[in-house]
Parts: C-alpha cells; structure tokens; sequence
C-alpha cells in the first residue's frame, strides 16, 4: 500500500 | 486591534502540545468569529483544522482581520513560561509584525509579556467538503491514545474497521497480527466513557501508525474523540475543545499500488 497525499482529497483555494 | 484573553492558559498549552509535532510554523487567522488555523503537515500527509471561537474566550475584540505567522515550537517556549491557572491575553496591532502574550496570575501577583516576531506564511489553504460519513465513531480519546500506541509496536499501517457490531483496529508487521475489537457501550450514564457508532455502511481503511499517534497527542484537550470515515476519503479525528472549539486532524488513507 502507498501513501496518499491530503492534498489529493482538497481543492485549493 | 487584536486582543483575546483566555483564563486558562492550560488550554493553549495542551493545544501547542498537540500540533507542535506535525507543524514547525502556522497561521492563525484571526475574524470577528475567532480563531482559525489550518495547515498541512511537511509531508502533505495530514492537515491540522483548529477553530477557537469567539465567544469561548472570556474577551475577545479583533477590529480588522488579521493572519499571524508563529513558529510553533517558539510560542510553545512562551508558553512554558505561563503557569496552567494563569490568564493569557493574546494582543497584536493591526499590520503588526509582533505579537504580544501576557499572562497574569490568578491574584494579580506575578504579570508576565512576552514579544514575538511574527512571520510571513506562504501557506496553502485548501477547502474541505462537508461529507456525510458512511461511519461515525465516538469513544473515550485515551482508549484511542492506548489502542494506536499499542499497535504501533507492531506495524507501521493501523485498518480501522467500522461495522454496526463494532470497531476493529488491526495491523501487522515482523513478529506477527494484533487486533483491538471495541463495542458499542450501552453506558449512557458516564458519557465520557461510552463508545457509540453511527453507521450508514461498513468501511475499512488503512491509516500510517506514526500520524494516527502525533494526533493522540490532543488526548488531554477532551475525554471522547470522534472518528469520521468514509470509503476513499481522509479520515477525521476530531477532539471537542470545551465551550471553546474544536481541534480536527485529517489524514489521507494508505491505498492499494
């Protein structure tokens, strides 16, 4: 399994 | 003008104490409605939400909005240097580029401040969805402390299993598999003990130990932590800072290659 990035589940604003 | 006094300055120690691991510095926003940070960890692994709301503090005045960039671990030196029962006034001008914290004691006998340069933060913000959670887990934080710092001597990875029968927190490493099997309590009188979960289907997913255990380290800011899981989804683990706001951690879940 590999880590996932929070910034993959939000949108910048 | 600026300016926040809180009577018990323990709180912002348990609160400097909980985030000071993942975040070197951050920005705390201040409005009308209180105090907001949110960062992300150097690893963009986890991303730290706080809100101290307005009315929580006992004086509360911020004139214009204002963005302070602290460097944790040094206000957390400030800190040490208020005794639990002290008050702390936060006060900073507008466009100031310091920040000042007082602390009194409770009889007036001893009156610190302490000045510190602020910092300029080019930080990311990011908007977070409302979700409805397929599980919703409340149980008592230092059952969870307990339960990810056990764990963690055994695997790197926690799956936290969600099912109307309970919550399974398993992981496995070199020496062999552990799992912590939590129930529903029916225990409504000591509601600081109980375990409930609300449940819309089952989830499971898999978390990095190391993240899960930083985030137990708010463990003294409240007696219960909530657990909010969806499918493909960060995880939020949310502790309620009483009559004063709330402190949420979200991690981004391990997924298959």
């Amino acid at each position: 399994m590999i880590q996932s990035s929070i910034r993959s589940f939000f949108t910048k604003v | 003008m600026f300016e926040a006094r809180l009577t018990a300055s323990a709180t912002f120690k348990k609160i400097l104490d909980a985030i000071k691991d993942l975040l070197n510095e951050a920005s705390f926003d201040c409005s009308e409605s209180g105090i907001q940070l949110q960062a992300m960890d150097n690893s963009h692994v986890s991303l730290v939400s706080l809100m101290l709301r307005s009315d929580g503090f006992d004086k509360y005045r911020c004139d214009r909005n204002l963005t302070m960039g602290m460097n944790l671990a040094n206000m957390a030196k400030i800190f040490k240097c208020a005794n639990n029962e002290d008050t702390v006034t936060i006060k900073a001008q507008d466009d100031a580029d310091i920040v000042t914290f007082m602390f009194e004691a409770k009889k007036q006998e001893k009156i610190s401040d302490y000045e510190m340069k602020l910092m300029n933060l080019d930080q990311e913000h990011l908007g977070i969805p409302e979700t409805d959670f397929s599980c919703v887990i409340r149980m008592p934080s230092g059952e969870f402390a307990r339960i990810c710092k056990d764990l963690a001597q055994f695997g790197e990875s926690i799956m936290i299993s969600c099912t109307k029968e309970g919550v399974k927190f398993s992981t496995g490493g070199d020496i062999g598999t552990a799992n912590v099997k939590i129930a529903q309590t029916n225990n409504f009188e000591k509601e600081e003990e109980s375990v409930t979960i609300e449940m819309q289907e089952p989830v499971s997913l898999t978390f990095a130990c190391q993240y899960l255990n930083s985030f137990t380290k708010a463990t003294p800011l409240a007696s219960q932590v909530q657990l909010s899981m969806s499918d493909n989804v960060p995880l939020v683990v949310e502790y309620q800072i009483p009559d004063l706001g709330h402190l949420r951690f979200y991690l981004a879940p391990k997924i298959e290659e």
